[in-house]
C-alpha cells in the first residue's frame, strides 16, 4: 500500500453529494456512497456524516471532461473513471466521477459502490497499491458487492494512518465476511482433493480438511495462489498432481503453488462448444482417468489420457447418476465415492452401484 | 486511399503511451522545492516504472502486454509522485 500523509486530523468527517448521475436512481446513488464509506469506517475509528448544504470535508460530484475548477479532466467513456484528492482544504478530500461512464449497482458498466470505495481510499490518504488483490489497485475490477472489498493490504494501509476500530476484538487486519465454518447454511462454490487433503472453496476463502484427522483450516485463496480470482466455480485434481480451477470461460492449471505459464486459457481448448460459458463442477475419477464436467442438468466426459472430450456427450446427469437431479455446485471423489453438493446438502454416490448411498449436510466434513 | 492500418495503430499506440505516462507517471513538481531543476524522466524510464508497478516485464518498451494494461479502465489519480 502507499499513503499520502498527513491523513485527516479528525475522526469525524462530513460528506456531501453535490449532484447525481442520471444512470441510477438517487436512492441507489445514496446507498452506494453510504456503503462505500462504511467499508472504511468498519476497520478504522472514522465516522462519516452526510450533510446536504455547504462545504463538507469530502465533496462528491459527477462531471465530464473539464469540470469546474478541478485541475484534472475526464476523457469520455472508459479510460479514467473517477479521481480524488488527498485530505486537505479546498479540493482536498473531494471525489469526482466521470459522468460519461455507465454507472450501475451491478456488474454491468462500472459499479459505483466499488469505484467510490476506491476513491474514498484516496480521500482518506491512501495512494495506489501495486497489489492486484487490493481495492487500491489502480485498475477497475468487478468484485461481487456482497463480498467485503478490502484486502489485508488495504486494511494495513488505512490502519497505518488512523489505527484500527476501537474495541475491535483483536488487532489483526480482519476480513469481516469470513464465512462461518459450522453454519447450517454452509454451501460451497467448488471442492477438490489435493493429495491427501480436501479443499473446499467459497468466495475468497478456502477450507483445508485432513479427513484422517479432525483438522480444518480456513485461509484466503490468495494466500496460496495470489493470481487466482475469487469466486472459483469448479475445481478438480487430475492424474498429474495438478489442480485445474475454473471461473467463467477461463481455467488455470496449478502445480504446487505455481500457476503454469500460458494460463488462464479458454475452456473451449478442452473441447467445449462455444455455447458453454461456465462450468458448475468437475471431478476426475481416479479409477478410470475420466473427468466429468457438470453444467446445468448435463455433464461432459473428458479423457485425461487422450486429452480429449469423449463422444456422445453431453448426457443428462440424472440418467447416469440416478438421484443426482439438482444442479451440482461441487463434487469430489473420496475413497471411491463421489460426493455431490447442492446448497447445504450433499449426496454420497457409489459410481459402481450407480446409486445414492445417503444424503448428508454439506458441512459434515468440518466435524462441527 | 485507405490509411495503412498498421501505421495508424502505431501512432495511436504512441499517443496512448505518452498520454498515460504524462497522466499517471509524471512527477508533479513539489511547490515547496521551486527553483530546484528537476531532471525530466525519459519516456523509457517512466515506462519502466509503470511496468514495474503493474508487475509486467520491465522492458522500457511499449510491448503488447503493456499496451493492454494501459487500455484498462482505471482511477485518474497518478500512480507515483503524490
Amino acid at each position: 500500500y502507499g499513503v499520502t500523509l498527513p491523513g485527516w486530523k479528525k475522526h469525524k468527517l462530513t460528506y456531501r453529494i453535490v449532484n447525481y448521475t442520471p444512470d441510477m436512481s438517487k436512492e441507489d446513488v445514496d446507498k452506494a456512497i453510504q456503503k462505500a464509506f462504511k467499508v472504511w469506517s468498519s476497520v478504522t475509528p472514522l465516522i462519516f456524516t452526510r450533510i446536504h448544504e455547504g462545504l463538507a470535508d469530502i465533496m462528491i460530484a459527477f462531471g465530464t471532461k473539464a469540470h469546474g475548477h478541478c485541475p484534472r479532466y475526464f476523457d469520455g467513456p472508459l479510460g479514467v473513471l473517477a479521481h480524488a484528492f488527498p485530505p486537505g482544504n479546498g479540493f482536498g478530500g473531494d471525489v469526482h466521477f466521470d459522468e460519461d461512464e455507465d454507472w450501475t449497482t451491478g456488474s454491468a458498466g462500472f459499479n459505483l459502490f466499488l469505484v467510490a470505495a476506491h476513491e474514498f481510499g484516496h480521500a482518506l490518504g491512501l495512494s495506489h497499491s501495486n497489489d492486484q488483490r487490493a481495492l487500491m489497485f489502480p485498475n477497475y475490477a468487478y468484485v461481487s458487492p456482497s463480498e467485503f472489498p478490502l484486502s489485508p493490504d488495504d486494511i494495513s494501509g488505512i490502519q497505518s494512518i488512523y489505527g484500527s476500530r476501537p474495541n475491535a476484538p483483536d488487532k489483526r487486519p480482519a476480513t469481516p465476511t469470513s464465512p462461518k465454518t459450522c453454519s447450517s447454511q454452509t454451501s460451497f462454490d467448488a471442492i477438490t482433493t489435493l493429495r491427501r487433503e480436501v479443499i473446499f472453496l467459497k468466495g475468497r476463502h478456502l477450507w483445508r480438511v485432513y479427513p484422517d484427522n479432525s483438522e480444518v483450516e480456513l485461509e484466503l485463496i490468495s494466500t496460496f495462489w495470489p493470481t487466482l480470482p475469487s469466486g472459483i466455480q469448479a475445481v478438480y485434481e487430475n492424474m498429474k498432481d495438478q489442480i485445474l480451477f475454473f471461473k467463467g470461460n477461463k481455467f488455470w492449471v496449478i502445480s504446487g503453488y505455481q500457476v503454469l505459464p500460458g494460463y488462464p486459457k479458454n475452456i473451449n481448448t478442452l473441447g467445449f462448444p462455444k455455447g458453454v460459458k461456465k462450468i458448475d463442477a468437475a471431478v476426475c475419477n481416479r479409477n478410470t482417468g475420466k473427468t466429468d464436467f457438470f453444467i446445468g442438468d448435463k455433464y461432459w466426459r473428458y479423457d485425461e489420457n487422450s486429452q480429449s472430450m469423449e463422444k456422445g456427450y453431453p448426457r443428462q446427469t440424472v440418467d447416469d447418476f440416478p438421484g443426482i437431479s439438482q444442479k451440482v455446485d461441487a463434487v469430489f471423489q473420496q475413497k471411491g465415492f463421489f460426493y455431490f453438493f447442492h446448497g447445504s446438502k450433499q449426496w454420497e454416490f457409489d459410481p459402481i452401484a450407480k446409486q445414492v448411498i445417503r444424503e448428508i449436510k454439506s458441512n459434515s466434513w468440518f466435524n462441527c | 486511399l485507405p490509411v495503412h492500418p498498421e501505421k495508424d495503430n502505431k501512432e495511436g499506440d504512441a499517443k496512448l503511451v505518452q498520454d498515460y505516462l504524462n497522466k499517471f507517471y509524471a512527477i508533479e513538481p513539489d511547490p515547496n522545492q521551486l527553483g530546484w531543476k528537476i531532471n525530466a524522466e525519459s519516456t523509457a524510464e517512466k515506462l519502466q516504472k509503470m511496468q514495474q508497478f503493474f508487475g509486467l516485464k520491465v522492458t522500457g518498451k511499449p510491448d503488447s502486454e503493456t499496451l493492454e494494461m494501459m487500455k484498462k479502465p482505471r482511477c485518474g489519480v497518478p500512480d507515483v509522485g503524490l
